[in-house]
């Protein structure tokens, strides 16, 4: 999902 | 992968570096908010929780690795290596008046009711102010040293790159994070006055002092 996407930030 | 990410990847590694160097190397932590630090240890600490339960890539996890291990460092020069040089005095902001308020907002804005991802809601709002401590520190003693102001420089830059790659993934993929954009707002808008005072002052050779 889209929130999921965005943890591959730091 | 974009260039702004990057480059906001870098900016925070070296931020993180500079600090740690600093301290290090002039064996004293003077003008060094150590409450400021600690907050940064438990930003990093509830969100890269996530190191144990998903694996991203190598780089992900390497970088996560070495901003926890770096962030405890700096914590533990501050409070046990060169505690003797720690300006306790000046570092008097109150922990619990931004971890309080936070924790309650997180606990109620968040994008899904679940303990890893409330500490990580929790993590993106207390980064976006856990600098207050330092910046009040600054202002209360009225300068900082030139290393320092580097040190937030590329602190205050990398939020700032990270807004540009928001803008970029928002028109490459569509979607955006609005919790992690407004909280990074917030968190870049803290560094603005900082900002023009380090180009106006530092850049031209000057140290830092507020006016009295």
């Amino acid at each position: 999902s889209m929130v999921v996407m965005w943890k591959d930030e730091l | 992968m974009n260039l702004f990410r990057l480059a906001g990847d870098v900016s925070h590694l070296l931020a993180i570096i500079i600090l740690l160097l600093k301290i290090w190397r002039t064996r004293s932590c003077a003008g060094i908010s150590g409450k400021s630090q600690i907050l940064f240890a438990l930003v990093f600490t509830t969100r890269y929780l996530d190191l144990l339960t998903t694996f991203i890539s190598f780089y992900n996890t390497t970088m996560k690795v070495i901003y926890i291990g770096c962030s405890y460092a700096t914590v533990w020069m501050i409070y046990a290596k060169f505690k003797a040089t720690y300006d306790s005095n000046h570092d008097t902001f109150r922990m619990e008046f931004l971890v309080i308020p936070i924790a309650a907002l997180s606990l109620l804005v968040n994008h899904d009711f679940a303990p890893l991802e409330i500490l990580w809601t929790f993590s993106i709002y207390l980064e976006s102010v856990a600098i207050l401590p330092q910046l009040f520190m600054v202002s209360k003693t009225g300068e900082a040293e030139t290393i320092t102001s580097h040190y937030l420089f590329a602190l205050g830059l990398y939020r700032a790159l990270y807004l540009m790659n928001w803008i970029w993934r928002f028109f490459a993929e569509g979607f955006f994070d609005l919790i992690a954009i407004v909280a990074g707002l917030v968190q870049t808008i803290l560094y603005c006055d900082f900002f023009y005072l380090y180009i106006t002052k530092v850049l031209k050779g000057k140290k830092l002092s507020l006016p009295a």
